[in-house]
């Protein structure tokens, strides 16, 4: 099950809606500091349902709207779609036999919040359940921000414990 | 629960121990519990010898060599609870190209069961890569997708990010 | 004493304000308490604001914009308090060519006046230094200065780290 | 007041005796992964009398004497000196009219320790009090250590207020 293709607009930086096309194999982010590739991960942790602020660098999740810069107004709305390959199936229930689906979340600077499962207004829960036995999820081992390796460096022998009970 | 513990710790160090040789080029690692007795409160130790060094406690180590530890032991996590992809934003930042190139391969390796995304300011990684994103802010705080070049050539990117023909 | 952190502060303050734009090459940044009524107890908040980005707190700055406030906090302090010598160990490390430039350039003016000893693993670091010091393992575990490149040359290093004719 | 020159001998991975002669301008030291060179910052700090094994990332002082290799055993003594240029007659007291101060350490696997300054043996606290009042010391923010940017980055802003304390 691959992420065929990412959609971002007034997501943080992103105040353009952006597409990122992938392909076959390993692919590479680049650019200069601060020009928007760890917002891309937190674009993706967001698309799949992150509701922890912090754990998107913000404080509120109003942060993660497009803010404005020196030369542009603020936008009023964040939203992410992710299209996935579900070629082998994996991506269960009512979806099982679509061979892609796509998952978009809206936040409007209202607090408004939208999640859709192709096309279809749905709850939260049913973007979660969707990943439920997948191995998709923002917490574990599949998504390693920015200082991360830093952390587990550093971290005290009890602290590493949660890294295996996170696991079993 | 204690017997899940004690399961996902000796799968997990059991790929360490595999893993973190062939990510440093040589020597051992492996995990130990600080309490074998008390499973629910237990600490876990992190006991490497890089190639041709001696046995130590991390603490001592360099910051590329405690990185590759730390590296070695994310994916042997990912490996006992896989997922369908992983992405990785600048975990190659305290390597040196002998490290890096090593990282570099064992990702490669991965990737034929797992879709990679990684973030990276070192040139090495980009070179494995098959499709390359260029972010830039061209407009300050603006970010925007400027070429996405696959194997064999680059294709400029227009508004919004769509490949231009 | 209040006193003192107060003057501490606002000198500390007023450099980092001329420092962090020269540093990232426009914008601007300074140092707020988090509470003006108890010198005892403050905190200091880092506001800064990227060229041409908005002024925000430093949370959602990205890993490099981050390091690079950090980095003329550190400068700032240190010309508040200055020692005849200055040791930096991979400061470097999260910066992008343009950002690495500037910073050394800040190393290069402020070296005038301060003996700079600099590890780095970048590659634009090296070139802004007058003299290299090449450290390596060949054999495993023990350490040795192996080149010593003076501007315009390298001297080779005999055993004990002495040049050699 | 420069360093003029480090030796370092059975300290941490300088097994053998290794000199480090400094000239003028900005010097680099460069390498790959684990070869030494945050072990030079270290003898530094341990040469000017750093007392806490935690900041030279050890657990007891006797982790800075060199431990042996695969292939090599353990030394029995650690030694570090460090010569001062004393132009400006920085360095006071009685070394104040000496063009260049030299001052050593030594930790011996039994525990024992010396210091000696010009090659006489002192007390520790004579070697601190000689660098009174120059801003030499290891704290503050002359050196900077490895990750230390990132703890900076990092820390609250309660945490942020000992970076002014320590200097005020
Ligand atoms: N809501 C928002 N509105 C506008 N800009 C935002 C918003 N949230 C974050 N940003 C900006 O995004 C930038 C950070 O982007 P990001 O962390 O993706 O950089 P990066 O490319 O990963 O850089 P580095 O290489 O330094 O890690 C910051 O300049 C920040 O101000
Ligand atoms: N007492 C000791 N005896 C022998 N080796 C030691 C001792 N203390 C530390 N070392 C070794 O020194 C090495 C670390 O060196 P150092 O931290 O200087 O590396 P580095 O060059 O800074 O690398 P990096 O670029 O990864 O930061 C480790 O491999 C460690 O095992
Ligand atoms: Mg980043
Ligand atoms: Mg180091």
């Amino acid at each position: 099950m691959r992420i065929d293709r990412i959609e971002i607009h007034g997501f943080k930086s992103f105040a353009e809606r952006t597409v990122f096309q992938f392909g076959q194999g390993v692919s590479c982010v680049v650019g200069p500091n601060g020009c928007g590739k760890s917002n891309v991960i937190d674009a993706i942790k967001w698309g799949l349902g992150e509701q922890n602020a912090r754990q998107l660098r913000g404080r509120a999740m109003e942060d993660v709207i497009f803010g404005g810069s020196e030369s542009r107004p603020a936008t009023g709305l964040a939203e992410v779609a992710m299209l996935f390959d579900n070629g082998e199936g994996l991506l269960g229930g009512e979806y099982a036999r679509l061979p892609q689906v796509e998952i978009r979340r809206r936040l409007f600077r209202s607090g408004e919040s939208e999640y859709l499962i192709n096309g279809e207004p749905v709850r939260l829960r049913e973007v979660t359940s969707l990943f439920l036995d997948t191995g998709v999820g923002t917490r574990g081992y599949s998504i390693i921000e920015q200082g991360r390796v830093g952390l587990i460096v550093n971290a005290r022998p009890e602290e590493r414990r949660f890294l295996v009970e996170e696991a079993a | 629960t204690r017997e899940r513990f004690r399961e996902t710790f000796d799968a997990i160090n059991e790929r360490f121990q595999v893993l973190y040789p062939r990510l440093v080029g040589g020597g051992r690692g492996f995990l130990r519990l600080t309490d074998e007795n008390d499973l629910l409160e237990t600490g876990i130790d992190l006991i490497v010898q890089p190639p041709g060094k001696r046995l130590q406690n991390m603490t001592l180590m360099s910051g590329g060599e405690k990185a590759m530890a730390a590296i070695a032991l994310i994916f042997a996590i990912f490996l006992v609870k896989p997922s369908p992809f992983c992405l990785l934003d600048e975990v190659d930042a305290p390597l040196d190209e002998a490290n890096a190139v090593r990282f570099n391969e064992m990702v490669r390796e991965m990737s034929g069961h797992t879709q990679f995304l990684v973030i990276t300011h070192n040139k090495s990684t980009m070179e494995v890569a098959d499709t390359l994103y260029g972010v830039t802010m061209e407009e300050p705080g603006v970010s925007r997708l400027v070429s996405v070049r696959l194997e064999g050539g680059t294709a400029p990117v227009g508004p919004g990010g769509s490949e231009v023909d």
